[in-house]
């Protein structure tokens, strides 16, 4: 168990240093098990340097930063065990646009094995999604669920900037 | 192993039969804040086995249930379904599984595989059975990652090595 | 002391009921001081019910539904005590299309009396701007600040898009 | 009062020279992910004189001056400067108030009103004394929303009595 732990951590960390790398151009990521000599419980050192940023503590990294530091990490758990679905709900609120365009063009690539659903009220995330539901509660408190093209939700937000 | 169809009856703020069908790819779930995204992604978890309230958002049991509308008294129990399209990933099992949950107001609590009436456990071996193993990490949401960013990583490491485990000794 | 903080908190209970009324058309809110006998140490009871759900528990409220609570409560706050100046660091991110021009347009009329500086990803709220910064990090972990105009900041994103 | 302009020199990620003027009205700014739009609210907390680290998003304080980049080394110390025009509230100040602040890595502190170096006692007292009050809740993130929804709203009441209470007393 505890080589298949250690195969587990080095493939994941392998994984970690690619995705981090595809978020952040010109960065460096890594992960360290702070007890080597206890892999199984020891505690796990995420490191995660955007370029020309000086390595110090994730806390000082921005909140975009980190959330996409995180997305880097769950990608590339990802990437080694593959759950057949995956679902996500507006992790993309924090992102600038060009973060939420790569953030979307990777799930656009990872749908092709894993089925995806993700929560979002951004137009770049929905435009490379498939299917899009709109949830809507026309009745106060009560949920109703339609389908929705892409131009529908493009009228709407044009509606509403119109009110 | 695909997901097929999710059924909700009562659940949160889905007082009314509600059907959504699970396409292939990517699924956008859009729509204002609180008109009930978040609820639709409970109920999976929930229909999944989910026994943490503090994992679908409640505080108590009885917020599983419509809790009533302006026009909408309350409801009795909350019932969501899923169907999954089996690929292989459970070899003992039929080619569709349904799973089904409900939990009355009065605190019971039902459970189907496939129209029988079974028990939660029974649920829980067939998931962590499959060759996907757990749903452990198929819910992603802002406090989750802050979770992962703050270390909490090893529930993740030891499926992955559960998973990596489990494929070495297939192929024996 | 004690008068003058019951009639503060009076003020801004009506302020806050007001405000949430602008946000949650249809919604009632509240503010109730749990131990009325002794209001400067009692503990605030916040009551929040957007229109057609039933009250019970703040938590039961969804991300963008709490924000749009609290950023009521903050305007209220302001109502009755106004600080010459307010900075905001990216409120907007939970909120959808029609909060988001909501909480833009307070905004745009909030700005007539108090100095407001709004972090912001959303277009929305930019164009309510009446000036725009930009920081960049051209030279990777040094920042910079630049003079946009909003046409700028739409032609960047067209850019990032086209990348 | 009105802030009029803003001069960083070695806080956080802004290693150079940096002024920015102030305009009435709304000001937005903008940029991507970790370019230091937040850092520059955090020069304006620190330069009124905040003196928890939490609140400025350090854990240390040389966390306050620019670490270095790939090209440029560390640097000694970190300057913030804010000029604002006082439109009254101060009656007994200056129509123009100059407040800086600097940090040196050695630990060591200085501060100035109006280019005479005083003690941060002193920026504390001005603040408070104008009709302005405190500047208690002036900025907001999320994390000072959520302190807010979850009822922590003592110091923001407490403020606004504090004001309520001023203005009665000149008007007598
Ligand atoms: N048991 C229940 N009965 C009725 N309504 C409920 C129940 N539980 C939750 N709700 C309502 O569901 C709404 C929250 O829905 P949800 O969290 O899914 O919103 P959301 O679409 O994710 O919104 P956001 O974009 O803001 O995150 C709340 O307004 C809440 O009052
Ligand atoms: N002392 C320092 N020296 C150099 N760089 C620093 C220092 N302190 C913080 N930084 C850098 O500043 C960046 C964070 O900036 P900031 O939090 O202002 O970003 P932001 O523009 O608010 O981004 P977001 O939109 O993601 O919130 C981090 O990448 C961090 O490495
Ligand atoms: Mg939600
Ligand atoms: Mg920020």
């Amino acid at each position: 168990a505890r080589s298949r732990f250690e195969s587990a951590f080095t493939a994941v960390r392998e994984e970690f240093r690619k995705t981090f790398h595809y978020f952040f151009p010109g960065g460096e990521a890594d992960l360290k098990l702070e007890a080597a000599d206890d892999p199984f419980n020891s505690p796990v050192q995420i490191i995660g340097r955007p370029e020309g940023k000086q390595l110090k503590r994730l806390a000082q990294l921005s909140d975009g930063e980190r959330a996409m530091l995180g997305i880097s990490l769950l990608f590339a758990f990802y990437a080694v065990r593959p759950a057949p679905f995956l679902f996500i709900d507006e992790l993309d609120a924090p992102l600038d646009d060009a973060n939420v365009l790569k953030f979307a063009s990777y799930l656009a690539h990872l749908k092709n094995d894993i089925q995806v659903f993700v929560i979002t009220h951004n137009k770049r995330t929905m435009e490379k999604a498939d299917t899009i539901y709109g949830v809507t509660m026309e009745e106060p408190g009560v949920s109703k669920i339609i389908s929705v093209r892409l131009k529908d939700v493009k009228r709407h937000h044009v509606a509403v900037e119109e009110t | 192993m695909k997901l097929k169809e999710l059924r909700l009856y009562g659940f949160k703020s889905f007082p009314n039969k509600t059907v959504l069908e699970l396409s292939r790819g990517m699924t956008a779930l859009v729509g204002p804040n609180g008109c009930g995204k978040s609820n639709v992604l409970d109920s999976i978890r929930w229909v999944l086995g989910e026994q943490r309230l503090s994992q679908v958002r409640c505080s108590k049991n009885d917020e599983l249930v419509f809790s009533g509308s302006a026009r909408l008294p309350e409801q009795g129990y909350a019932d969501v379904s899923l169907v999954m399209e089996n690929e292989g990933e459970f070899i003992e099992l039929p080619s569709e599984i349904e799973l089904r949950r409900r939990f009355y107001r009065s605190g019971e609590s039902s459970f189907w595989i496939n129209r029988e009436e079974c028990r939660l456990k029974e649920i829980e071996a067939i998931l962590r059975g499959g060759a996907a193993g757990g749903r452990l990490y198929s819910v992603f949401d802002a406090s989750k990652l802050a979770g992962i960013v703050g270390g909490d990583i090893h529930n993740l490491l030891e499926s992955a090595a559960g998973v990596l485990g489990f494929r070495e000794r297939r192929h024996e």
